[in-house]
């Protein structure tokens, strides 16, 4: 499922 | 970070605050279900286990700190405080109908088979049906306070505030998360009925009261 891109988010 | 994902984070922010001062003030939870409660700060505590390992900036560690000392502050309040007035015959949703599928749903569709990975991932499934034992008590209970409804109500317009939030990043950055979006689109259609009473009651001074 690709890459998780919210890292930066809360 | 852009207006949506702002706006919705202080949306977010302002629910918590809600709630805290409701039953700081009142030093009563009537109406208000401790199991939700116990499941945001299970939401918080598996998502931000990075709070320590990685630092992204100021702004993200001051409010996990908060978000994660307002959680437990408020469980705290409920069933240590003000237990006198937990309304625990209503607040009986079984949270284990909500805990075993997302823990199954979080072992098997995840970006990622690492266990900060799937604790990730067991919060973001976890905080999308979390509200719920809140809107069962209502139902149950047929009505709820006014105070109750904008703390729901600016909890609920978090999320939809992040929908933008991840249109925006999909347009502008070209990211996407389709586990974040996917949770986030479920959690917003839970409010989708509070919303609609929200409107038409709570906002034309009307206390919000469920057809018993």
């Amino acid at each position: 499922l690709g890459q998780r891109s919210t890292k930066d988010e809360l | 970070m852009n207006i949506f994902r702002l706006t919705g984070d202080l949306s977010h922010l302002a629910a918590i605050i809600i709630l805290l001062l409701k039953i700081w003030k009142t030093r009563s939870c009537a109406g208000i279900s401790g199991k939700s409660q116990i499941l945001f700060a299970l939401v918080f505590t598996t998502r931000y286990l990075d709070l320590f390992s990685s630092f992204i900036s100021l702004y993200n560690t001051v409010m996990k700190v908060i978000y994660i000392m307002c959680a437990y502050a408020t469980v705290y309040l409920i069933y240590g405080k003000f237990k006198a007035t937990y309304d625990g015959n209503h607040d009986t949703f079984r949270v284990e109908f909500l805990l075993i599928p997302v823990v199954l749903l979080a072992v098997l569709i995840n970006h990622a088979f690492a266990p900060m990975e799937i604790l990730w991932t067991f919060s973001i499934y976890l905080e999308s049906v979390a509200i719920l034992p809140q809107l069962f008590m209502i139902s149950k209970t047929g009505e709820a306070e006014t105070i109750t409804t904008h703390y729901l109500f600016f909890l609920g317009l978090y999320r939809t505030l992040y929908l933008f939030n991840w249109i925006w990043r999909f347009y502008f950055e070209g990211f996407f998360d389709l586990i974040a979006v996917v949770a986030g689109l479920v959690q917003t259609i839970l409010y989708c009925d509070f919303f609609y009473l929200y409107i038409t009651k709570v906002l034309k001074g009307k206390k919000l009261s469920l057809p018993a």
